[in-house]
């Protein structure tokens, strides 16, 4: 099994370089084995540098750069072993148009593979869905489901 | 192996029995604060077999019952279905010659709880396995909860080994 | 100081109710003193009803209702005791544009006591500004500031 | 007292010496991902004395030092001073007569590092000090963190306390 719990590693460490590289044109990113004689009980470090920077720690990344270099892993690990379904709760809330762009561009690639649910608020996200569900609560306290068009989805999500 | 739809009755504020087909490619749910959509993530959450309270936001297990408003009452009992589609007949368990599967959780004020599968009872551990065969499995990962994006970023460098074993 | 601290306690707790009451029309919310015997050392429990909602605890609020309740109990605290001023990091982030426009409309009526300094993507929190900043970074890893107008302030915040 | 102007010089991503003036009522900051907005509540909360790195999302405190980029070399020193008029004179200080005043914290590559009020070398319990007597104190809340809103909620009982004592 260490052989391939290496293999894993190796695929899901190239996978999430190149998502990186798409996020951030320019930058790089990568997986690496704190105890390389001992895989199996290793812990593992992610490097991330975006274009132009110099940063000591992943810690030091923006609230948008730290989001969208957790979805370039998300993402690498479903390219290794799909699930069939995925269920992401307002995962583009901290990123800026540009990086909504770049990350639905991206997701579209998917869904050959895998079901995606998107909870969102972001008209950009609601643009590249196949169906959208509107949640309301007409009665106040209980939730009902209706199925909607993107022109509603976008005012719903505008006020109560 | 495909989701085709979720079942919510009473769990959260969801007091009606609500269907959601779940078509191929991507869903998008939208709708103001505080109107469930997040409740529909922590019924999935819920349904595959979730055993910490504080994951779904609650302080007890019973909260995820539908506590009422001020013109219903509360309820007694919660249930979510999750239906799968599209499998290729292949598992070797007892359910192999189905080609869709309902796994079902139910939870009653009393605290009982109950999971089936295809309305046939069973153990959580049966759900969990053959969730397991059926098609790559219910990874930490499928499910991101709402301000838990960087989680992966956060996480100690020994608890990130957990995305690539389940991967392996 | 007994009666220091109680007083302190009812006038913050009718300022939060109060509060509470303009972000959730109908609502009702409260502070509760979990010993009332020992007040100096008794912990605070927060009660939080949404218009309409029977809930058993605060954490099984949305996002978005944790964010409104715990932005009210926030000012509520500056309306008792003004701090000079105050810094906010995309506080409006988990909110939907309706509960944006109760939140910037409580907003613009403190800023005679405090000056309130607020980091956002949010086009609705921009137009309330006095005074709008963009940061970007031409050179690349290297901050600037520049004084902007709001339209120029809405492009900036859509892309890199 | 009001706070008047932000002067930021060698921390994080502030290479070049940057003056922010602040009017009076709302200032808002806005800006792509990744291009410095946090970076400058976090030299808010440094120049008033915070002393956990963690806090201001560094492993140790030398990382809050410009570190350099692709074209230009990492600086020994990082600055920030925080500038308030309308004081009334009423402060039994030393610092009593003046009617501005600027705190200002400094860092080396060394690990040395300065606090000074008007440009005199001082302690950082004596910034404390004047901050607390000066107008309000910069209580908890001052700074909202990113995605720290609804720490409050999330507090313990006892932990909200603190919300009550600052303010009485
Ligand atoms: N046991 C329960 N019984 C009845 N209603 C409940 C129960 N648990 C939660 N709720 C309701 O669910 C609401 C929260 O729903 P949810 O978290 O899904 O909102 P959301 O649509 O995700 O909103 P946001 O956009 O703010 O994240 C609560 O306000 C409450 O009304
Ligand atoms: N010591 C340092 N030296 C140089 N640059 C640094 C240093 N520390 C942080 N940075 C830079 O600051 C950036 C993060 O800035 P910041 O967190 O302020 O972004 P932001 O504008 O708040 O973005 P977001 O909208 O995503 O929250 C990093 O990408 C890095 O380039
Ligand atoms: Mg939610
Ligand atoms: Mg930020």
């Amino acid at each position: 099994t260490k052989n391939l719990f290496l293999e894993t590693f190796t695929e899901l460490n190239r996978r999430f370089g190149e998502l990186f590289g798409r996020f951030f044109p320019g930058g790089h990113a990568a997986l690496a084995l704190l105890d390389e004689q001992n895989p199996l009980e290793s812990g593992i470090e992610i490097m991330a540098q975006p274009p132009g920077k110099r940063l000591r720690t992943i810690h030091l990344l923006s609230g948008g750069e730290k989001a969208l270099t957790a979805i370039a892993l998300l993402m690498a690990s479903f390219l290794i072993s799909p699930s069939p379904f995925c269920l992401l709760d307002e995962i583009d809330a901290p990123l800026d148009e540009e990086n909504v762009r770049r990350f639905t561009t991206v997701l579209k690639t998917m869904t050959q593979q895998t079901q995606f649910l998107i909870v969102t608020h972001n008209k950009r996200t609601m643009e590249i869905a196949d169906q959208l569900y509107g949640v309301t609560m007409e009665e106040p306290g209980v939730s009902k489901i209706i199925g909607v068009r993107l022109d509603v989805a976008e005012q719903l999500a505008v006020s109560a | 192996m495909r989701l085709k739809q979720i079942t919510i009755f009473g769990f959260k504020s969801f007091a009606d029995r609500t269907v959601i087909t779940v078509p191929p490619g991507i869903v998008s749910i939208v709708g103001p604060n505080g109107c469930g959509k997040s409740n529909i993530s922590d019924s999935v959450l819920w349904a595959i077999g979730e055993q910490s309270a504080k994951t779904l936001r609650a302080d007890r297990m019973e909260d995820v019952l539908f506590n009422g408003t001020e013109r219903r009452k509360p309820m007694g009992m919660a249930e979510v279905s999750l239906t799968f589609e599209g499998l290729d007949g292949s598992l070797t368990s007892r359910f192999g010659e189905f080609s869709e599967l309902t796994v079902t959780r139910r939870l009653f004020r009393s605290g009982e709880s109950e999971y089936l599968i295809n309305k046939v009872p069973c153990r959580l551990k049966d759900i969990r396995d053959l969730l397991l065969e059926a098609g790559g499995s219910f990874k930490g990962h499928t499910i991101i909860e709402q301000g838990k994006v960087d989680g992966l970023i956060n996480a100690s460098p020994v608890e990130r080994r957990g995305l690539i074993e389940e991967a392996a």
